[in-house]
């Protein structure tokens, strides 16, 4: 338009109609895309089962209204809290439900895959694991939870934590597993690998299929990453 | 701010809804159901500019007053956002995982000149 009538900002404003409403159309997808760092929309994706997404929402706003906190490397049963918000930095809340891995008669492997686009461009603060213990019959029984790691000189897995603890009844336990999360997302292949090592009379320690209530999963809080800054000599 | 309607043509705030299930994407955005794409429109008549949205102060109400006594000096004034909100978005990514974030200042509130 003419100068001081109209600002460059609002040029759609003069476009017709249907050509407007394509070019915000396109403009919110574009932007929507740009904030979640995704190059595309993601395709095809497979939603966990409807009863395992509500019980982990279920134990996540529990864990929002929880003050007590989880000590690295401290199991425990319960609610882990909110981290407070710093910097005014974006922050992402991950939910990533477990893919089983191969199994024995005394254990049984996850795995927790994780986006690239995260990776690059956020920093781990908090990562927790949840986990379920149907205990078929009262007692103690031993339990061994290790945190493997892709070996880079081959194939073979290495244990980069095990942490091992008594069950007594049935329900959730969290762990942290920050650490292993911050690892990983330094690395190239984006899987968690998780160990269960219970008795041999126990059977699996998973529920019988994906859609129990009780599949394991991680919440990760993520922080988009402070931009580097350039100095100029 | 003012929103848009009616036959005034000064700066206002423009209502704009992109319905997810409209352009499918309702497949992979969990929560909302859309995007309040709101924005920015309108004339910004030298007189207007600093008002309503932007914080008046002493110097603006000068500067405002050099601009309209001077209406030859050519000074552009834009209609542009003066409070913006987060856009809260639960969404599934390419790993199926699910992932909650709030983008800064997604959704226009209201507008204002410069």
């Amino acid at each position: 338009g003419a100068r001081g009538e109209w600002c460059p900002a609002c040029g759609v404003a003069t476009l017709a109609p249907g050509t407007q409403r394509d070019a915000l159309l396109a403009l919110a997808k574009q932007s929507i895309l740009t904030k979640l760092r995704l190059p595309a929309r993601p395709s095809a994706p497979q939603p966990p089962a409807r009863g395992a997404l509500l019980a982990a929402l279920r134990r996540l706003r529990a864990r929002e209204r929880s003050d007590t906190a989880v000590l690295p490397g401290m199991l425990r049963d319960g609610p882990v809290p909110q981290l407070s918000r710093g910097m005014g930095l974006q922050e992402y809340e991950i939910l990533s439900f477990a893919e089983s891995g191969s199994s024995t008669s005394r254990s049984v492997r996850l795995h927790f895959r994780f986006s690239q686009e995260l990776a690059g461009s956020t920093d781990i603060l908090q990562a927790t694991l949840y986990l379920f213990w149907a205990v078929p019959s009262p007692g103690t029984r031993p339990v061994t939870i290790r945190i493997l790691q892709a070996d880079p000189a081959g194939p073979n897995m290495t244990v980069s934590s095990e942490t091992q603890l008594d069950v007594q009844r049935s329900g959730w336990t969290t762990l942290d597993v920050g650490p292993a999360v911050r690892t990983l997302f330094g690395q190239e292949t984006l899987r968690l690998t998780v160990e269960l090592e219970v008795p041999e009379d126990w059977g699996s320690p998973l529920p019988a299929d994906h859609n129990d209530s009780h599949w394991p999963f991680v919440v990760a809080r993520a922080q988009a990453r402070t931009p580097h800054r350039i100095h100029r000599r | 701010g003012v929103d848009c309607g009616g036959d005034s043509r000064m700066c206002c705030r423009q209502e704009f809804f992109v319905d997810f299930k409209e352009i499918g994407w309702e497949d992979w955005i969990i929560q909302p159901e859309g995007y309040h794409m709101n924005y920015c429109t309108g004339l910004c008549p030298l007189h207007m500019a600093g008002i309503p949205g932007l914080a008046a102060s002493f110097h603006t109400a000068v500067l405002n007053r050099i601009k309209a006594a001077s209406a030859s000096t050519a000074v552009d004034s834009c209609c542009v956002p003066t409070q913006r909100r987060p856009l809260s978005l639960l969404y599934y990514d390419r790993d199926s995982n699910i992932v909650k974030t709030d983008i800064p200042d997604m959704i226009v509130d209201s507008c204002g000149c410069t």
